[in-house]
């Protein structure tokens, strides 16, 4: 059960075991190169001493139960070194969040909510449409009262103009004229019967 | 492993913020 | 107690770390695995001990500098005790990745939702208040050409009675 410590490796870039593994793998080659340069040190220095009677064999021994134990110590300190780095330097504290996922702290919805949401704001597209929808028509409907209006102005202007005909030749009012002109009419009639009448 | 877990949370990191920016793009076209 | 700032906890643990396993390789347990050489050459083996232990020091001390370089540890611990810091009131575990990415994606999403919400809410709003004024003109507007058609209605029927004098008259001019 490896934690991964994927939180950690989001803030910091890397995975801290990978860190450790690598400081840990750098550590140990250090050990063992630097063990063995002192070991070829030695070695020369015997060169010098032909009649040492000490082997290289022996100095091999020498330098394997040296390794032996400072890799044991190695290991045990590492490991604790490994242990606190990991639970108190390259941790993050369960109770803390990354700025970066604030959002997660501000709006925690749930799938309903979220979907809730969503049809809210779907709802309101639709508001908007059929407003626009509305506005459509009712602009329409303004262009054609314009059109319709002009007729009528039209018209109106039409029955003016006929009027203002009627008086531009001295008819102010063509109800009144043609009731005088019917009046005068039978009355000629009239008159013209009488004088036949009266003729006969 | 070490690979999937800072590639997964290298998008944790990123994807979010990519994402977001292509939908404001999208409520911002619902808009217009 | 106030946690010592992660950098300088990461060098004290890694010089703690490094001193002791310094001290655990002595120039008495060197001296004893090379005992041979050792009593030939005592001087000879104290000075490759000593550069033994010093190299090995600067080894791992210049790998820690590397890494903390590499890492960019000093800015990260630094941020982090912030960002510990000002959590520090808060006692219950905070959100994590729940591993499905649409599920965290949500909360990200929420707050650019809520703001077009509001903004729809703003624009219906004010395109019902257009609308309505668009209302008033249309309802204004039938009222107009209700007003005008009257009008040209009266204004024919009166022509209409006029038709209807003229037809008496031309009726009595006829006679």
């Amino acid at each position: 059960s490896i934690n991964p410590m994927s939180y950690e490796t989001q803030f910091f870039g890397f995975t801290p075991q990978t860190c450790l593994l690598r400081v840990y793998n750098a550590f140990q080659d250090y050990l063992f190169d630097i063990m063995l340069i002192a070991e070829q040190v030695i070695l020369r220095k015997l060169e010098g001493l032909p009649d040492s009677n000490i082997s290289s064999s022996q100095i091999r021994e020498g330098t394997e139960s040296f390794l032996i134990f400072m890799k044991e110590r190695f290991e045990q300190l590492f490991g604790k070194m490994e242990s606190i780095l990991l639970n108190f330097v390259l941790s993050i504290p369960e109770n803390v969040l990354l700025p970066a996922d604030k959002v997660h702290e501000q709006y925690s919805y749930s799938k309903e909510e979220f979907q809730q949401l969503e049809r809210e704001v779907k709802q309101l597209q639709m508001n908007c449409s059929a407003e626009a929808a509305a506005r459509q028509e009712l602009l329409v409907e303004l262009d054609e009262q314009k059109a319709t209006e002009a007729e009528l102005q039209k018209t109106l202007r039409w029955f003016d103009s006929l009027e203002n005909a009627g008086k531009e030749n001295g008819i102010a009012d063509f109800t009144e004229s043609l009731a005088f002109l019917t009046r005068s009419a039978s009355e000629v009639s009239s008159k013209l019967k009488e004088i036949e009448e009266k003729s006969k | 492993f070490d690979e999937n877990i800072v590639e997964t949370t290298t998008k944790r990191k990123q994807y979010p913020r990519k994402i977001a920016a292509h939908f404001i793009k999208i409520l911002k076209t619902e808009r217009e | 107690v106030e946690a010592a700032p992660r950098l300088l906890m990461f060098d004290k643990i890694v010089k703690t770390f490094l001193e002791k396993l310094l001290a655990s390789g002595s120039f008495q347990r060197f001296a004893h695995c090379y005992q041979s050489f050792y009593n030939l050459q005592p001087e000879v083996t104290a000075s490759v001990h000593e550069k033994f232990l010093s190299l090995l020091q600067t080894s791992i001390q210049d790998e820690i500098d590397q890494v903390k370089e590499e890492g960019n540890l000093e800015v990260l611990f630094t941020i982090l005790d912030r960002i510990v810091e000002e959590s520090k009131d808060k006692k219950e575990p905070a959100w994590r990745p729940s591993g499905i990415p649409e599920e965290d994606l949500r909360s990200w999403l929420v707050p650019y939702i809520l703001n077009q919400k509001q903004y729809l809410r703003k624009h219906h709003r004010e395109m019902q208040e257009e609308n309505a004024k668009l209302m008033r003109s249309v309802l204004a507007g039938r009222e107009k050409i209700m007003e005008l058609q009257q009008q040209i209605q009266l204004r024919s029927q009166a022509w209409q009675a006029i038709q209807k004098d003229k037809q008496q008259l031309i009726l009595a001019l006829g006679n």
